[in-house]
């Protein structure tokens, strides 16, 4: 089983 | 104020119809090195990223930091007026209000001119960091939206392997199964058709088709697309905007990832 990710988790506030 | 040329209407009007689906309202940052743009979609799972360098336009004049606040629905509708070929000028004052486009038809025999109300964005930036790739794949571009659509007819996500053996797409539905192997591949009459993988090491990651379906519609601005995977992190697809280096429209997505 897998869950969508969104981008936060991987790119950060500049 | 800003003052910005395109030889070809062409590419901004492929730009907002590539990404119109994608995001509905941002900001159109120009400052003295170009225009950009960044956006995610409203789930937060996709992310655009234009930069047309300065030099992608000629001339091109920007004194201060712009932050041009559009609707693409309603760019698309002024869009729409300009023929592909057709020479656009962007325009618009230091703390504008509104965006003047004026399209002339190449032999100049022909000059349109439209204003286009701006909104003020509250747009959240994100920080992308700057990485290296385990798999850079550069393929046609069509080849790959050939690839998205027809896994798509059988599932909703994709799985990406990248290893020494290629590049293998595995996606498995209600119907059935499939998967399309690429493997490395030099056309030397046609070198728009070369499969060009470089890998440092495997990396596989799971994937929403309807995202790349949707960044596909990006095909028609370049003949080859650029695609960048690392475990964990998410993909990256690119298409080149002009011959010029550092001019493209990219986008991020990120992966599935186990519970």
């Amino acid at each position: 089983p897998t869950k969508q990710a969104t981008l936060g988790k991987f790119f950060g506030q500049p | 104020m800003l003052e910005a040329r395109l030889d070809q209407a062409e590419i901004l009007k492929k730009v907002v119809d590539a990404i119109k689906d994608l995001v509905q309202d941002c900001n159109f940052d120009c400052n003295d090195s170009g225009i950009a743009l960044q956006a995610m979609d409203n789930s937060h799972v996709a992310l655009v990223s234009m930069n047309l360098q300065a030099d992608s336009f000629a001339p091109y004049r920007c004194d201060r930091n712009i932050a041009l606040g559009v609707n693409l629905t309603s760019l698309t509708k002024v869009l729409r007026a300009a023929q592909n070929t057709d020479i656009l000028t962007l325009r618009a004052l230091d703390a504008p209000d509104s965006l003047n486009l004026v399209f002339e038809s190449q032999d100049k025999d022909r000059i349109s001119e439209y204003d286009l109300k701006l909104m003020d964005i509250d747009q959240e930036h994100l920080g992308i960091p700057e990485t290296e790739y385990a798999a850079t794949i550069k393929m046609p571009s069509v080849e790959f939206r050939r690839i998205c659509t027809d896994l798509m007819a059988l599932s909703e996500s994709v799985t990406i392997e990248a290893s020494k053996d290629g590049i293998k797409f595995t996606c498995s539905g209600d119907i059935g199964n499939g998967s399309v192997t690429l493997r490395q591949h030099t056309n030397v009459e046609n070198e728009k058709e070369n499969i060009e993988i470089e890998l440092s090491e495997p990396v596989a990651l799971t994937f929403s088709l309807k995202y790349l379906v949707n960044f596909c519609k990006a095909a028609g601005l370049s003949n080859t697309v650029t695609i960048c995977l690392s475990n964990e992190v998410p993909l990256l697809v690119s298409y080149a905007l002009t011959s010029k280096a550092g001019s493209n429209l990219r986008f991020y997505l990120a992966p599935k990832i186990g519970d």
